[in-house]
């Protein structure tokens, strides 16, 4: 089950 | 955070800085896109929603700010204060041929059905083609000022560093988000006709100009 990550990238 | 990123990140920052730099020191807005713009202020806006919500580092937090509020006023400078110098009958690039897709692929194809993935995934799909109404005014005019193609150059550069950022991290930290990766390669390719001409033309010193 696909998580959402925290986007780092700009 | 690798180098190719961080170039990338201040390659895209000078991109940025050049664009109001150029508009604020000639007093005037010709040959640049209105509407590009307002779809780069769009990016943003929505893709920065995060700010509000999840804190990742001082450097991140930071360069959304400077991004937001220089785009904002990028826009503010073209249609408000010099309004008079925006060549507008150049641009006629039809936003929501651009927007209403874009918007739709985003309900379609994202990581997770809320409303701030979403959002992110449609500014991801919409910073791919958010610069085709600057390229259409430019083959429009057949023309552009040097300045505005080392503006182009810059944000192209930012695109094309992203990509090696992204080999990189699949490499070394097993990292890759497909949907920033393939909209980014679209992105990219976009620019390539572009690079072409800045290097024969732009870099020897010649004004960017298209054949008739």
């Amino acid at each position: 089950d696909e998580e959402t990550q925290a986007k780092d990238e700009l | 955070m690798n180098v190719f990123r961080l170039i990338g990140d201040l390659s895209h920052l000078l991109a940025i800085l050049i664009l109001l730099w150029k508009i604020w020191k000639t007093r005037s807005c010709s040959g640049i896109s209105g509407k590009s713009q307002f779809l780069f202020a769009l990016v943003f806006t929505t893709r920065y929603l995060d700010l509000f919500t999840n804190f990742i580092s001082p450097y991140n937090t930071f360069m959304k700010i400077v991004y937001i509020v220089c785009s904002c006023v990028t826009v503010y400078f073209i249609y408000v204060k010099f309004k008079a110098t925006y060549d507008s009958n150049h641009d006629t690039f039809r936003v929501e041929f651009l927007v209403v897709p874009v918007g739709g692929l985003a309900f379609l194809v994202n990581h997770d059905f809320t409303p701030l993935e979403i959002l992110w995934t449609f500014s991801i799909y919409l910073e791919s083609v958010a610069i085709l109404p600057q390229l259409f005014m430019i083959s429009k005019t057949g023309e552009a000022e040097t300045i505005t193609s080392h503006y182009l150059f810059a944000l192209g550069a930012y695109r094309a560093l992203y990509i090696v950022n992204w080999v990189y991290r699949y490499y070394f930290e097993g990292f890759f988000d497909l949907i920033a990766i393939v909209a980014g390669c679209v992105q990219t390719i976009l620019y390539c006709d572009f690079f072409y001409l800045y290097i024969t033309k732009v870099l020897q010193g010649k004004k960017l100009s298209l054949p008739a």
